[in-house]
């Protein structure tokens, strides 16, 4: 499993 | 695609306002929509697959990619994004938890800075399962796959760009002030207190970073899991190697052929050359190499996939035996295959495709050597991706370009090649000629034990 939510965490 | 598939156009601010998910074969989606966003008003919503922005496809980028295309994109310029609704497979995507998926073998060596990081040599392959960790970019999650294609240790890596400065560091570093003998490797053989190792590690480490010039490797290279193409040339190691081979060629002609060995350049000592290894393999027969444990990594590393069965002795009697009844005009050493097999044994066994035990008597050993090819020829290997793509017959044409050739040889081990006195109960200094390698003759080298 992953850690984290498999996103960026700032807006590109 | 689907009919939810449409072209959308917006002047990006300061940035476009999304946040992405997914990647690599599953594909890119929009996870969230910043408020009041260019991308915002032009309806972009949480579970569409970005297909192409501009002229860059988005189909098989990781994340990493995604986003740092998006951000390279000019403040102020239009953006024209291909997008298809796809709410159904983004949940999936989602809680399955499947973007960012691949693996990939590195090309340089590394040392953790963090405590969650992985530390690895070059040739280590990694499971990367998420490419911005903590949503950042700068680190991969990634799990290290084992020799035996187990899942091993996770933890985060340095990212693709990262890679690059370091490995290049790394190469400016060797190229000024020579070799660097620090890392993993070194410090195994250094734990075990190996004599010389440092002096071998370093011509070891220079010999796979001139390779890794020669094939202009990047750091990470994209690898996949396939059967070789061709015929995995086979190593034999332990105190019955010599006879293993004659009697593999011999009952197995078809199957089986011993690569030649000829002497290197103005020296004593003999290599065999990477070319009568592709040639033998072009013949779809198994070449059979006598060599050092480092040529064997050295094979590793050049994609030969090298099959390295070691012959496990019971005790020095039985080796005795063993020879006496299987080569009794032989004049090696039981005594000195017996040691070295030890030694082998002890400071080489990462190199270990499989061990056969060499106990009790009949030709039970021999009979697991070729079940044993059998099974690994059969078995998937890392290969480059590309290369997974290729006509099996160009494949080893890439393994064995003609730059190589000037260093495309592998040293054999004199010690094995030469037939010895049997010098039982004699005492045990070694005067060869030759400089030593303490990397392939661990404990060998000049040891002072009696």
């Amino acid at each position: 499993s992953k850690s984290g939510d498999g996103k960026n965490s700032v807006w590109i | 695609y689907s009919a939810g598939s449409r072209i959308v156009q917006f002047v990006k601010a300061k940035s476009a306002g999304l946040r992405l998910a997914g990647g690599n074969d599953v594909g890119i989606f929009v996870s969230s929509v910043q408020e009041g966003s260019p991308a915002h008003s032009q309806g972009i919503r949480e579970g569409d697959q970005i297909l192409q922005v501009n002229d860059t496809s988005f189909q098989h980028l990781t994340r990493e990619e995604a986003v740092e295309h998006l951000m390279a994109l000019p403040v102020g310029e239009e953006v024209t994004l291909w997008t298809q609704s796809k709410p159904d497979i983004y949940r999936k995507m989602v809680s399955s938890n499947v973007g960012d998926s691949f693996y990939i073998r590195t090309h340089f060596d590394f040392e953790k800075d963090a405590p969650s990081g992985l530390s690895f040599v070059r040739g280590d392959v990694f499971h990367v399962l998420d490419t911005m960790y903590r949503g950042r970019l700068g680190n991969w999650l990634a799990v290290r796959v084992g020799r035996d294609l187990q899942e091993q240790d996770k933890g985060i890596i340095p990212n693709q760009s990262r890679a690059e400065q370091i490995a290049s560091l790394e190469s400016v570093l060797k190229a000024t002030s020579g070799a660097n003998p620090s890392g993993a490797r070194a410090e195994f053989w250094k734990l075990r207190g190996l004599r010389g190792a440092k002096k071998m590690l370093r011509k070891s480490r220079e010999d796979l970073s001139a390779l890794t010039k020669q094939g202009r490797y990047p750091p990470y290279e994209r690898v996949v899991l396939k059967e070789a193409s061709f015929k995995r040339p086979v190593v034999i190691l332990g105190p019955i190697a010599d006879i293993a081979v004659q009697k593999l060629s011999r009952e197995l002609p078809e199957l089986f052929e011993i690569a030649p060995s000829v002497p290197r350049d103005g020296a004593s000592s003999k290599v065999i050359k990477l070319d009568s290894v592709r040639q033998i393999a072009e013949k779809g027969k198994h070449a059979l190499l006598d060599i050092t444990p480092s040529a064997v990594e050295r094979l590793n590393y050049v994609q030969y996939y090298p099959v390295v069965v070691f012959c496990e002795p019971e005790s020095r009697p039985g080796v005795k035996a063993m020879r006496q009844w299987l080569a009794p005009d032989s004049r090696k050493s039981s005594r000195r295959l017996y040691a070295q097999a030890n030694k082998m044994k002890k400071y080489c066994s990462h190199l270990f495709t499989a061990t056969v035990p060499l106990s009790g008597s009949g030709n039970a050993w021999f009979q697991q050597i070729q079940d044993i090819v059998r099974t690994q020829q059969n078995q998937p290997v890392w290969m480059t991706a590309e290369q997974a793509d290729m006509a099996p017959e160009d494949s080893l044409d890439l393994l064995n370009p003609p730059s190589t050739v000037a260093s495309g040889y592998l040293t054999c081990d004199s010690h094995a090649n030469s037939d010895y006195e049997d010098t039982d109960g004699e005492s045990g200094a070694y005067t060869d000629g030759e400089a030593e390698d303490a990397y392939d003759q661990p404990g060998l080298a000049r040891s002072s034990e009696p």
